[in-house]
């Protein structure tokens, strides 16, 4: 079965 | 739950405050497909880089014994920002796991 990604990638903070 | 899932052991690391910059990157956070963030980039030069025990891939769970867990991205990045700026220590703790 396939498993599907469905919340959002996250932004990329650089500190 | 009882599912066999390997849990991998958290990691203390503690990285100086050497440098003007921290110099790491990350992404994830809560309501995100990385829900803790996650290391993407470490900078030479920076602190981090400096310690030499932070890795690219680790999924960092506490700072100075802060749990990100269930905060948003920019709540985390704020964290780890206010931890290195602040002059009480001269020392970030990063709890750590190095997934895989």
């Amino acid at each position: 079965r396939e498993k599907r990604l469905t919340l959002p990638p996250s932004e990329i903070t650089l500190l | 739950n009882g599912s066999p899932v390997p849990v991998p052991t958290p990691n203390l690391i503690r990285v100086v405050k050497n440098s003007n910059t921290l110099g790491i990157a990350i992404e994830g956070g809560a309501n995100t497909r990385q829900p803790l963030p996650r290391i993407v980039t470490i900078q030479k030069g920076g602190s981090a880089h400096n310690c030499g025990q932070l890795k690219v891939g680790q999924i960092i769970l506490e700072v100075n014994g802060i749990s990100l867990r269930g905060r948003e991205h920019k709540d985390a990045a704020k964290i780890i920002a206010e931890a290195f700026k602040t002059k009480e220590k001269d020392h970030i703790d990063f709890l750590v796991v190095d997934p895989g």
